[in-house]
């Protein structure tokens, strides 16, 4: 699943999702990745987020709402992706997800669940500090 | 990382992040760097979650979700189990921009992305098919169902409800190689 936030010079800020979902799953079944403020959210006084992982899990808890409005409230974008997977952890200790936030000013962070073999998260980034994409990484 | 503009997208997925900044660069919105981000990635089919060909269902066929929202306006449009197009995201886009609706699903989702004269085609690809018949050599495993019979850890469908509802641990079958 890809999950996306851009912000221009102007502060205008979208968000989107794309994916095929879970292998195997049951014919009819939708991910988080379609649901508004699951899969992603976006709004241009207070940042965007997008999710990804266990979408059956995270849509219950609408990480990408929570995690924008958090940043709203003044939260850095790390500390609203670290809250808004904390909140589901705190129900399902096991789950596979993670979820990258970006404010109004460009700021940004991502958070993941750690489980066996999910320690790292990977997310790109570009903005006009450099002339390329670059590869970032989060501990879980 | 106070720098505008600025593209962020989860997963390694590189081209994509290149292919939404050269948007902006281009002078599109930031709509527009959506679309063509998560675009790439369904023509590149990034790690086999995103796109066509990748992540069959029980009954072997690829379906796409997607959405795509505006920050300045709220307006949001959205495809959820969408069947023989391949283009998701910018059938999301055609959905927030053509209709006063929001989500749109499933079959009759696809009726319209044709109407708005997106091509309809077969997801299913040589990968798709192994993948599904792998799946279907070893018993239909993993799965997504439960208080089931004939046991579904054992064996694959049909399957009835069964009687009886135990609450056992939930399955872990999201990582790294299938996710949302």
């Amino acid at each position: 699943t890809i999950g996306m936030v851009a912000l221009d010079q102007d502060g205008h800020l979208a968000a989107g999702t794309s994916t095929n979902g879970l292998t195997h799953k049951v014919p009819g079944r939708v991910g988080d990745s379609p649901i508004v403020g699951a899969g992603a959210y976006a709004d241009s006084s207070a940042g965007g987020a997008a999710a990804t992982g266990d979408g059956d899990l995270m849509m219950r808890f609408l990480p990408s709402y929570l995690a924008v409005e958090l940043m709203r409230a003044g939260a850095d974008p790390s500390a609203a992706c670290k809250t808004a997977i904390s909140r589901i952890k705190r129900h399902y200790s096991e789950f596979f997800g993670a979820i990258i936030c970006a404010n109004t000013t460009g700021h940004y962070g991502a958070a993941c669940n750690k489980v066996p073999g999910f320690s790292q998260f990977h997310f790109m980034v570009w903005n006009s500090e450099s002339d390329a994409p670059r590869l970032k990484s989060v501990d879980c | 990382h106070t720098s505008l503009p600025l593209v962020i997208n989860t997963w390694p997925f590189k081209n994509a992040t290149a292919a939404a900044w050269r948007a902006l660069q281009s002078g599109g919105s930031v709509l527009d760097a959506v679309e063509k981000g998560c675009g790439r990635c369904q023509i590149e089919q990034c790690d086999g979650s995103v796109g066509y060909g990748g992540s069959p269902d029980e009954s072997g066929e690829t379906t796409l979700d997607a959405m795509i929202m505006n920050g300045d306006t709220m307006e949001v449009g959205a495809v959820a189990d969408l069947r023989r197009i391949k283009n998701a995201i910018g059938v999301a886009r055609a959905v927030m921009e053509h209709t006063d609706h929001t989500l749109l699903v499933g079959e009759s989702a696809s009726v319209f992305a044709e109407n708005m004269g997106f091509i309809a085609e077969d997801l299913t690809t040589n990968n798709s098919v192994n993948i599904f018949s792998q799946w279907l050599k070893g018993n239909c495993q993993p799965n997504y169902r439960k208080n089931v019979f004939p046991d579904p850890s054992k064996s694959c469908g049909p399957y009835k409800p069964s009687a009886t509802l135990k609450q056992n641990m939930r399955a872990q079958h999201a990582n790294t190689h299938s996710h949302d």
